[in-house]
């Protein structure tokens, strides 16, 4: 899988997934 | 909203019931952050509209490593921009529920 978690100290977890191409923008 | 090259979107649908909310935050143009963000990945988190500020989530961000502390204020305000349109959203389409 693609995705990372990343648990806070505070409990809070972040959970990291790749932005698909059409959702960044171009420069 | 201030376009601040950091989107914050809902991660979920939202129907007005819960407190707790999902949302979806990535960076869509780091030249707007003075710091260099951790990757290019969109993080998500859940959201306390009652009990959480902005700025909590924005300091875990900077203590777990996804961004610099200078970038503390536009990850803030980017939240806050995103939760005052989720409030704002409630209050019009389910004002019996608030």
């Amino acid at each position: 899988s693609s995705l990372t978690q990343v648990v806070h100290s505070a409990g809070r977890r972040f959970i990291v997934s790749p932005v698909p191409e059409s959702r960044l923008r171009e420069s | 909203a201030e376009d601040t090259g950091v989107r914050v979107e809902l991660a979920e649908e939202d129907h007005g019931r819960k407190s707790t909310i999902a949302l979806r935050l990535w960076v869509e143009d780091p030249k707007k952050l003075k710091g260099k963000p951790k990757d290019n990945g969109a993080i998500e988190f859940t959201f306390d509209l009652e009990k959480e500020t902005p700025e909590d989530v924005a300091q875990e961000m900077i203590e777990s490593g996804f961004f610099h502390e200078s970038d503390m204020k536009i990850i803030a305000k980017s939240i806050r921009d995103r939760v005052a349109l989720i409030q704002w959203r409630r209050e019009r389409i389910w004002p019996v529920l608030q």
